[in-house]
Protein backbone atom coordinates (compact mmCIF):
# COMPACT_ATOMS: atom_id res chain seq x y z
CA UNK A 1 0.00 0.00 0.00
CA UNK A 2 1.57 3.01 -1.35
CA UNK A 3 0.53 5.68 0.63
CA UNK A 4 1.49 3.32 4.35
CA UNK A 5 4.83 2.86 2.80
CA UNK A 6 5.66 6.57 2.00
CA UNK A 7 4.22 7.29 5.81
CA UNK A 8 6.95 4.50 7.04
CA UNK A 9 9.60 5.85 5.09
CA UNK A 10 8.82 9.82 6.30
CA UNK A 11 7.56 9.12 10.00
CA UNK A 12 8.97 5.98 10.71
CA UNK A 13 11.70 5.38 13.29
CA UNK A 14 14.07 2.58 12.93
CA UNK A 15 14.77 1.87 16.54
CA UNK A 16 16.83 -1.19 15.94
CA UNK A 17 17.49 -3.60 13.50
CA UNK A 18 14.36 -5.50 15.43
CA UNK A 19 11.98 -2.75 15.30
CA UNK A 20 10.24 0.07 13.67
CA UNK A 21 8.80 2.80 15.93
CA UNK A 22 5.50 3.90 14.14
CA UNK A 23 4.49 6.04 17.09
CA UNK A 24 3.29 9.29 15.16
CA UNK A 25 0.45 7.82 12.79
CA UNK A 26 -0.27 4.37 13.99
CA UNK A 27 0.78 2.60 17.76
CA UNK A 28 0.12 5.86 20.41
CA UNK A 29 -0.99 9.11 18.05
CA UNK A 30 -3.67 8.01 15.02
CA UNK A 31 -3.57 9.34 11.60
CA UNK A 32 -7.51 8.63 10.75
CA UNK A 33 -7.44 9.14 6.76
CA UNK A 34 -4.75 6.98 6.86
CA UNK A 35 -7.13 4.56 9.00
CA UNK A 36 -9.82 4.89 6.88
CA UNK A 37 -7.56 4.25 3.60
CA UNK A 38 -6.29 1.41 5.29
CA UNK A 39 -9.83 -0.10 6.28
CA UNK A 40 -10.39 0.31 2.33
CA UNK A 41 -7.74 -1.49 1.68
CA UNK A 42 -8.36 -4.55 4.18
CA UNK A 43 -12.03 -4.75 2.36
CA UNK A 44 -10.99 -4.98 -1.07
CA UNK A 45 -8.23 -7.49 -0.50
CA UNK A 46 -10.89 -9.90 1.59
CA UNK A 47 -13.85 -8.38 -0.67
CA UNK A 48 -14.57 -12.33 -1.68
CA UNK A 49 -14.56 -13.95 1.35
CA UNK A 50 -17.94 -12.91 2.24
CA UNK A 51 -16.53 -11.39 6.35
CA UNK A 52 -18.84 -11.66 8.69
CA UNK A 53 -16.98 -10.16 11.61
CA UNK A 54 -13.55 -8.33 12.58
CA UNK A 55 -11.90 -9.46 15.26
CA UNK A 56 -8.75 -7.54 16.10
CA UNK A 57 -6.62 -7.44 19.60
CA UNK A 58 -6.30 -4.57 21.84
CA UNK A 59 -5.07 -1.40 21.62
CA UNK A 60 -3.43 -1.01 18.31
CA UNK A 61 -5.55 -3.75 16.56
CA UNK A 62 -8.94 -1.21 17.48
CA UNK A 63 -7.96 1.61 15.01
CA UNK A 64 -6.62 -0.72 11.77
CA UNK A 65 -9.78 -3.18 12.71
CA UNK A 66 -12.72 -0.56 13.16
CA UNK A 67 -12.00 0.70 9.60
CA UNK A 68 -11.49 -2.54 7.92
CA UNK A 69 -15.33 -3.56 10.06
CA UNK A 70 -16.71 -0.32 8.48
CA UNK A 71 -16.04 -1.07 4.90
CA UNK A 72 -16.86 -4.64 5.17
CA UNK A 73 -20.30 -3.35 7.57
CA UNK A 74 -19.99 -5.78 10.06
CA UNK A 75 -19.14 -5.64 14.07
CA UNK A 76 -15.88 -5.53 14.63
CA UNK A 77 -14.76 -7.52 18.33
CA UNK A 78 -11.18 -6.54 20.47
CA UNK A 79 -9.51 -10.02 22.39
CA UNK A 80 -8.88 -8.48 25.13
CA UNK A 81 -5.39 -9.03 27.44
CA UNK A 82 -6.41 -8.29 30.95
CA UNK A 83 -10.19 -8.65 32.41
CA UNK A 84 -12.53 -5.31 32.36
CA UNK A 85 -15.05 -4.43 34.52
CA UNK A 86 -17.70 -6.37 32.23
CA UNK A 87 -15.69 -8.71 30.31
CA UNK A 88 -16.64 -11.84 32.71
CA UNK A 89 -19.49 -14.05 30.14
CA UNK A 90 -18.23 -17.19 29.03
CA UNK A 91 -14.72 -16.66 27.71
CA UNK A 92 -13.11 -18.01 25.37
CA UNK A 93 -9.17 -17.99 25.89
CA UNK A 94 -5.69 -18.40 24.40
CA UNK A 95 -1.91 -17.92 25.39
CA UNK A 96 0.26 -15.53 23.66
CA UNK A 97 3.71 -16.24 23.71
CA UNK A 98 6.41 -13.26 23.96
CA UNK A 99 9.87 -14.03 22.82
CA UNK A 100 11.15 -10.80 24.11
CA UNK A 101 9.62 -11.01 27.39
CA UNK A 102 10.20 -14.87 27.85
CA UNK A 103 6.45 -15.45 29.18
CA UNK A 104 3.04 -16.79 28.05
CA UNK A 105 -0.30 -14.54 28.61
CA UNK A 106 -4.12 -15.13 28.46
CA UNK A 107 -6.11 -13.31 25.64
CA UNK A 108 -9.86 -13.58 26.15
CA UNK A 109 -12.73 -13.33 23.64
CA UNK A 110 -16.21 -13.27 25.06
CA UNK A 111 -18.51 -16.25 23.66
CA UNK A 112 -20.85 -14.23 22.39
CA UNK A 113 -19.68 -12.63 20.07
CA UNK A 114 -18.22 -15.18 17.71
CA UNK A 115 -20.88 -17.78 16.18
CA UNK A 116 -20.19 -21.14 14.27
CA UNK A 117 -21.57 -19.54 10.86
CA UNK A 118 -18.74 -16.22 11.57
CA UNK A 119 -16.60 -16.07 8.79
CA UNK A 120 -13.80 -14.03 10.62
CA UNK A 121 -11.33 -11.60 9.21
CA UNK A 122 -8.33 -11.04 11.93
CA UNK A 123 -6.47 -7.70 11.59
CA UNK A 124 -3.35 -6.40 13.88
CA UNK A 125 -1.18 -3.43 13.56
CA UNK A 126 1.80 -5.75 13.56
CA UNK A 127 3.14 -9.25 12.51
CA UNK A 128 6.36 -10.34 14.23
CA UNK A 129 6.29 -13.58 15.51
CA UNK A 130 2.89 -14.33 14.52
CA UNK A 131 1.53 -15.57 18.25
CA UNK A 132 -1.40 -12.57 18.89
CA UNK A 133 -2.14 -13.76 15.16
CA UNK A 134 -2.37 -17.96 16.29
CA UNK A 135 -4.24 -17.16 19.17
CA UNK A 136 -6.46 -15.37 17.64
CA UNK A 137 -7.01 -17.54 14.96
CA UNK A 138 -7.42 -20.30 17.78
CA UNK A 139 -9.85 -18.49 19.72
CA UNK A 140 -12.06 -18.67 16.08
CA UNK A 141 -11.49 -22.39 15.87
CA UNK A 142 -12.54 -22.95 19.72
CA UNK A 143 -16.11 -20.76 18.62
CA UNK A 144 -16.34 -22.96 15.79
CA UNK A 145 -16.31 -20.22 13.35
CA UNK A 146 -13.95 -19.92 10.26
CA UNK A 147 -10.82 -17.74 9.92
CA UNK A 148 -11.17 -16.21 6.74
CA UNK A 149 -8.24 -14.39 6.55
CA UNK A 150 -5.64 -12.41 8.57
CA UNK A 151 -4.77 -8.89 7.36
CA UNK A 152 -1.79 -6.90 8.83
CA UNK A 153 -1.01 -3.32 8.76
CA UNK A 154 2.94 -3.73 8.81
CA UNK A 155 4.58 -7.01 8.56
CA UNK A 156 8.53 -7.72 9.66
CA UNK A 157 9.21 -10.31 6.83
CA UNK A 158 12.18 -10.98 8.52
CA UNK A 159 10.49 -12.42 11.35
CA UNK A 160 8.82 -15.92 11.48
CA UNK A 161 5.36 -14.86 11.93
CA UNK A 162 4.63 -14.49 7.97
CA UNK A 163 6.13 -17.99 7.36
CA UNK A 164 4.67 -19.81 10.08
CA UNK A 165 0.49 -18.06 9.37
CA UNK A 166 1.18 -18.60 5.70
CA UNK A 167 2.33 -22.21 5.63
CA UNK A 168 -0.72 -22.84 8.00
CA UNK A 169 -2.70 -22.09 5.09
CA UNK A 170 -4.11 -18.59 6.74
CA UNK A 171 -4.70 -15.78 3.21
CA UNK A 172 -2.33 -12.83 5.24
CA UNK A 173 -2.60 -10.07 3.35
CA UNK A 174 0.04 -7.19 4.94
CA UNK A 175 -0.40 -3.83 3.65
CA UNK A 176 3.67 -2.91 4.21
CA UNK A 177 6.39 -5.79 4.27
CA UNK A 178 9.69 -4.79 5.30
CA UNK A 179 12.35 -7.13 4.36
CA UNK A 180 15.09 -5.44 6.93
CA UNK A 181 15.48 -2.42 9.34
CA UNK A 182 19.32 -2.70 8.70
CA UNK A 183 20.50 0.93 7.89
CA UNK A 184 16.77 1.57 7.49
CA UNK A 185 13.38 0.52 6.20
CA UNK A 186 13.50 -1.36 3.15
CA UNK A 187 10.68 -3.18 2.00
CA UNK A 188 9.95 -6.71 0.63
CA UNK A 189 9.95 -6.13 -3.30
CA UNK A 190 6.40 -6.33 -4.80
CA UNK A 191 5.55 -7.28 -7.94
CA UNK B 1 -28.26 11.34 21.04
CA UNK B 2 -31.17 9.42 20.45
CA UNK B 3 -29.65 6.68 18.49
CA UNK B 4 -26.96 5.43 21.15
CA UNK B 5 -30.10 5.87 23.93
CA UNK B 6 -31.96 2.84 22.01
CA UNK B 7 -29.39 0.74 22.12
CA UNK B 8 -28.76 0.91 25.69
CA UNK B 9 -31.78 0.35 26.30
CA UNK B 10 -31.78 -2.68 23.49
CA UNK B 11 -28.69 -4.15 24.43
CA UNK B 12 -27.36 -2.86 27.62
CA UNK B 13 -27.03 -5.06 30.41
CA UNK B 14 -27.54 -3.86 33.97
CA UNK B 15 -25.48 -5.17 36.03
CA UNK B 16 -26.00 -4.02 39.36
CA UNK B 17 -27.31 -0.17 40.67
CA UNK B 18 -23.60 1.17 40.00
CA UNK B 19 -22.48 -0.74 36.63
CA UNK B 20 -24.37 -1.09 32.98
CA UNK B 21 -22.86 -3.61 30.50
CA UNK B 22 -22.38 -2.46 26.97
CA UNK B 23 -20.07 -4.82 25.52
CA UNK B 24 -22.37 -5.72 22.51
CA UNK B 25 -21.83 -2.27 20.84
CA UNK B 26 -19.01 -0.14 22.92
CA UNK B 27 -16.73 -2.01 25.12
CA UNK B 28 -15.67 -5.52 23.59
CA UNK B 29 -17.51 -5.89 20.08
CA UNK B 30 -17.41 -2.19 18.72
CA UNK B 31 -20.76 -1.25 16.33
CA UNK B 32 -18.58 0.90 14.21
CA UNK B 33 -21.82 2.70 12.22
CA UNK B 34 -22.62 3.55 15.32
CA UNK B 35 -19.35 4.69 16.13
CA UNK B 36 -19.46 6.89 12.92
CA UNK B 37 -22.52 8.68 14.54
CA UNK B 38 -21.05 8.84 17.33
CA UNK B 39 -18.06 10.59 15.88
CA UNK B 40 -20.61 13.27 13.82
CA UNK B 41 -22.49 14.19 17.36
CA UNK B 42 -19.11 15.04 19.16
CA UNK B 43 -18.01 16.84 16.35
CA UNK B 44 -21.11 18.76 16.08
CA UNK B 45 -21.33 20.10 19.61
CA UNK B 46 -17.43 20.93 19.53
CA UNK B 47 -17.58 22.29 16.15
CA UNK B 48 -16.75 26.33 17.80
CA UNK B 49 -13.80 25.12 19.73
CA UNK B 50 -11.80 25.31 16.78
CA UNK B 51 -10.38 21.71 17.89
CA UNK B 52 -6.45 20.71 16.66
CA UNK B 53 -6.52 17.30 18.59
CA UNK B 54 -8.28 14.59 19.74
CA UNK B 55 -6.73 13.09 22.96
CA UNK B 56 -8.40 9.85 24.46
CA UNK B 57 -7.19 6.62 26.65
CA UNK B 58 -6.75 3.02 25.61
CA UNK B 59 -8.98 0.84 25.46
CA UNK B 60 -12.51 1.60 25.07
CA UNK B 61 -11.75 5.62 24.40
CA UNK B 62 -9.88 4.62 20.92
CA UNK B 63 -12.98 3.74 18.66
CA UNK B 64 -15.01 6.51 19.87
CA UNK B 65 -11.77 9.09 19.79
CA UNK B 66 -10.76 7.95 16.44
CA UNK B 67 -14.75 8.61 15.21
CA UNK B 68 -14.56 12.05 16.59
CA UNK B 69 -11.05 13.04 15.14
CA UNK B 70 -11.83 11.69 11.83
CA UNK B 71 -14.70 13.79 11.45
CA UNK B 72 -13.15 16.69 12.72
CA UNK B 73 -9.99 16.38 10.75
CA UNK B 74 -7.28 15.94 13.28
CA UNK B 75 -5.60 13.30 14.88
CA UNK B 76 -5.87 11.34 17.94
CA UNK B 77 -3.93 10.18 20.77
CA UNK B 78 -4.56 7.66 22.90
CA UNK B 79 -2.88 7.86 26.70
CA UNK B 80 -1.20 4.32 27.76
CA UNK B 81 -2.14 3.14 31.18
CA UNK B 82 1.04 0.54 30.50
CA UNK B 83 4.72 1.14 28.81
CA UNK B 84 4.69 -0.33 25.47
CA UNK B 85 7.52 -1.38 23.31
CA UNK B 86 7.96 2.29 21.77
CA UNK B 87 6.96 4.49 24.55
CA UNK B 88 9.61 5.90 25.74
CA UNK B 89 10.13 9.76 24.31
CA UNK B 90 9.56 12.61 26.32
CA UNK B 91 6.85 11.54 28.75
CA UNK B 92 3.79 13.71 30.12
CA UNK B 93 2.33 11.17 33.05
CA UNK B 94 -0.72 11.91 35.43
CA UNK B 95 -2.23 9.52 38.38
CA UNK B 96 -5.48 7.99 37.48
CA UNK B 97 -7.29 6.81 41.10
CA UNK B 98 -9.74 3.82 41.01
CA UNK B 99 -11.81 3.58 44.00
CA UNK B 100 -13.54 0.75 43.57
CA UNK B 101 -9.78 -0.73 43.11
CA UNK B 102 -8.16 1.68 45.88
CA UNK B 103 -5.39 1.83 43.80
CA UNK B 104 -3.17 4.55 41.48
CA UNK B 105 -1.63 3.73 38.36
CA UNK B 106 -0.08 5.91 35.70
CA UNK B 107 -1.09 6.85 32.13
CA UNK B 108 1.42 8.24 29.66
CA UNK B 109 1.48 10.44 26.90
CA UNK B 110 4.65 11.25 23.95
CA UNK B 111 5.04 14.96 24.66
CA UNK B 112 5.97 14.83 20.76
CA UNK B 113 2.00 15.00 20.00
CA UNK B 114 0.74 17.80 22.05
CA UNK B 115 1.86 21.73 21.70
CA UNK B 116 1.21 24.50 23.73
CA UNK B 117 -0.85 26.06 20.65
CA UNK B 118 -2.99 22.61 20.85
CA UNK B 119 -6.75 22.65 21.45
CA UNK B 120 -7.91 19.45 22.55
CA UNK B 121 -11.25 17.64 22.70
CA UNK B 122 -11.01 14.93 25.72
CA UNK B 123 -12.92 11.75 24.58
CA UNK B 124 -13.90 8.65 26.59
CA UNK B 125 -16.20 6.17 26.59
CA UNK B 126 -17.81 6.12 30.63
CA UNK B 127 -17.69 9.17 33.02
CA UNK B 128 -17.94 7.86 36.22
CA UNK B 129 -15.80 9.65 39.18
CA UNK B 130 -14.16 11.51 36.79
CA UNK B 131 -10.21 10.39 37.51
CA UNK B 132 -9.45 9.39 33.76
CA UNK B 133 -10.90 12.32 32.46
CA UNK B 134 -9.29 14.48 35.19
CA UNK B 135 -5.97 12.59 34.30
CA UNK B 136 -6.21 13.58 30.62
CA UNK B 137 -7.03 17.06 31.37
CA UNK B 138 -3.73 17.51 33.45
CA UNK B 139 -1.39 15.78 30.81
CA UNK B 140 -2.80 18.77 28.33
CA UNK B 141 -2.26 21.33 30.70
CA UNK B 142 1.28 20.20 31.51
CA UNK B 143 2.05 20.25 28.02
CA UNK B 144 0.80 23.77 27.98
CA UNK B 145 -2.22 22.97 25.31
CA UNK B 146 -5.77 23.82 26.33
CA UNK B 147 -8.30 21.35 27.15
CA UNK B 148 -11.39 22.82 24.82
CA UNK B 149 -13.85 20.04 25.88
CA UNK B 150 -14.44 16.69 26.89
CA UNK B 151 -16.58 14.33 25.18
CA UNK B 152 -18.02 11.45 26.97
CA UNK B 153 -20.23 8.33 25.38
CA UNK B 154 -21.77 7.58 28.67
CA UNK B 155 -22.22 9.68 31.67
CA UNK B 156 -23.93 8.17 34.77
CA UNK B 157 -24.71 11.51 36.02
CA UNK B 158 -25.57 9.39 40.18
CA UNK B 159 -21.76 9.47 39.62
CA UNK B 160 -19.71 12.66 41.08
CA UNK B 161 -17.66 12.57 37.58
CA UNK B 162 -19.84 14.73 35.85
CA UNK B 163 -20.14 17.47 38.61
CA UNK B 164 -16.62 17.25 39.84
CA UNK B 165 -15.35 18.56 35.80
CA UNK B 166 -18.55 20.66 35.33
CA UNK B 167 -17.55 22.76 38.49
CA UNK B 168 -13.84 22.92 37.17
CA UNK B 169 -15.22 24.77 34.50
CA UNK B 170 -14.55 22.17 32.00
CA UNK B 171 -17.40 22.18 28.97
CA UNK B 172 -18.77 18.18 29.09
CA UNK B 173 -20.69 17.05 26.63
CA UNK B 174 -21.93 13.29 27.30
CA UNK B 175 -24.28 11.23 24.27
CA UNK B 176 -26.04 9.95 26.58
CA UNK B 177 -27.01 10.66 30.58
CA UNK B 178 -27.59 7.81 33.18
CA UNK B 179 -29.79 8.99 36.23
CA UNK B 180 -30.03 5.77 37.62
CA UNK B 181 -29.30 1.96 37.24
CA UNK B 182 -31.49 0.81 39.71
CA UNK B 183 -34.53 -1.31 38.77
CA UNK B 184 -33.12 -0.73 35.04
CA UNK B 185 -31.71 2.53 32.57
CA UNK B 186 -33.17 5.59 33.57
CA UNK B 187 -32.14 8.54 31.54
CA UNK B 188 -31.40 12.53 32.67
CA UNK B 189 -34.20 14.25 31.54
CA UNK B 190 -33.05 16.20 27.97
CA UNK B 191 -34.74 19.67 27.28
N1 LIG C 1 6.01 -0.42 17.02
C1 LIG C 1 6.39 -1.70 16.92
N2 LIG C 1 5.76 -2.65 17.63
C2 LIG C 1 6.17 -3.92 17.46
C3 LIG C 1 7.22 -4.29 16.59
N3 LIG C 1 7.37 -5.63 16.66
C4 LIG C 1 6.47 -6.07 17.54
N4 LIG C 1 5.75 -5.06 18.03
C5 LIG C 1 4.71 -5.07 19.05
O1 LIG C 1 5.33 -5.49 20.26
C6 LIG C 1 4.37 -6.26 21.00
C7 LIG C 1 4.78 -7.71 21.05
O2 LIG C 1 5.69 -7.89 22.01
P1 LIG C 1 5.74 -9.29 22.75
O3 LIG C 1 4.36 -9.72 23.17
O4 LIG C 1 6.75 -9.09 23.82
O5 LIG C 1 6.13 -10.33 21.64
P2 LIG C 1 7.46 -10.76 20.91
O6 LIG C 1 8.59 -10.42 21.79
O7 LIG C 1 7.31 -12.25 20.74
O8 LIG C 1 7.46 -10.01 19.62
C8 LIG C 1 3.10 -6.20 20.24
O9 LIG C 1 2.43 -5.03 20.68
P3 LIG C 1 0.87 -5.00 20.87
O10 LIG C 1 0.40 -6.20 21.62
O11 LIG C 1 0.29 -4.82 19.51
O12 LIG C 1 0.65 -3.76 21.81
P4 LIG C 1 -0.38 -2.58 21.65
O13 LIG C 1 0.34 -1.53 20.83
O14 LIG C 1 -1.59 -3.11 20.96
O15 LIG C 1 -0.67 -2.13 23.03
C9 LIG C 1 3.58 -6.04 18.82
O16 LIG C 1 2.60 -5.52 17.99
C10 LIG C 1 7.87 -3.25 15.84
O17 LIG C 1 8.80 -3.44 15.07
N5 LIG C 1 7.41 -1.99 16.05
N1 LIG D 1 -19.04 -0.99 31.03
C1 LIG D 1 -18.90 -0.14 32.06
N2 LIG D 1 -17.68 0.33 32.39
C2 LIG D 1 -17.61 1.20 33.41
C3 LIG D 1 -18.73 1.63 34.14
N3 LIG D 1 -18.30 2.50 35.10
C4 LIG D 1 -16.98 2.59 34.96
N4 LIG D 1 -16.55 1.80 33.96
C5 LIG D 1 -15.19 1.55 33.49
O1 LIG D 1 -14.51 0.91 34.56
C6 LIG D 1 -13.15 1.34 34.54
C7 LIG D 1 -12.85 2.20 35.75
O2 LIG D 1 -12.59 1.44 36.80
P1 LIG D 1 -11.60 1.97 37.91
O3 LIG D 1 -10.35 2.49 37.27
O4 LIG D 1 -11.46 0.82 38.85
O5 LIG D 1 -12.28 3.26 38.51
P2 LIG D 1 -13.45 3.54 39.54
O6 LIG D 1 -13.58 2.38 40.43
O7 LIG D 1 -12.99 4.75 40.27
O8 LIG D 1 -14.65 3.78 38.68
C8 LIG D 1 -12.98 2.20 33.35
O9 LIG D 1 -12.68 1.33 32.27
P3 LIG D 1 -11.65 1.73 31.15
O10 LIG D 1 -10.41 2.29 31.75
O11 LIG D 1 -12.36 2.63 30.19
O12 LIG D 1 -11.27 0.35 30.51
P4 LIG D 1 -11.18 -0.04 28.99
O13 LIG D 1 -12.55 -0.55 28.64
O14 LIG D 1 -10.78 1.16 28.21
O15 LIG D 1 -10.13 -1.11 28.91
C9 LIG D 1 -14.37 2.78 33.19
O16 LIG D 1 -14.61 3.25 31.89
C10 LIG D 1 -20.02 1.11 33.77
O17 LIG D 1 -21.06 1.39 34.35
N5 LIG D 1 -20.03 0.22 32.75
Amino acid sequence: MKLLKEKIQSEGKVLSDQVLKVDSFLNHQIDPQLMVEIGKEFANRFEAEQITKVLTIESSGIAPGLMAALELNVPVVFARKRRSLTLIDDLLTAEVHSFTKNETNQISVSRKYLRETDRVLIIDDFLANGQAALALAEIVKEAGATVSGIGIVIEKSFQPGGDLLREKGFKVESLARIASLAGGVSFVEEL
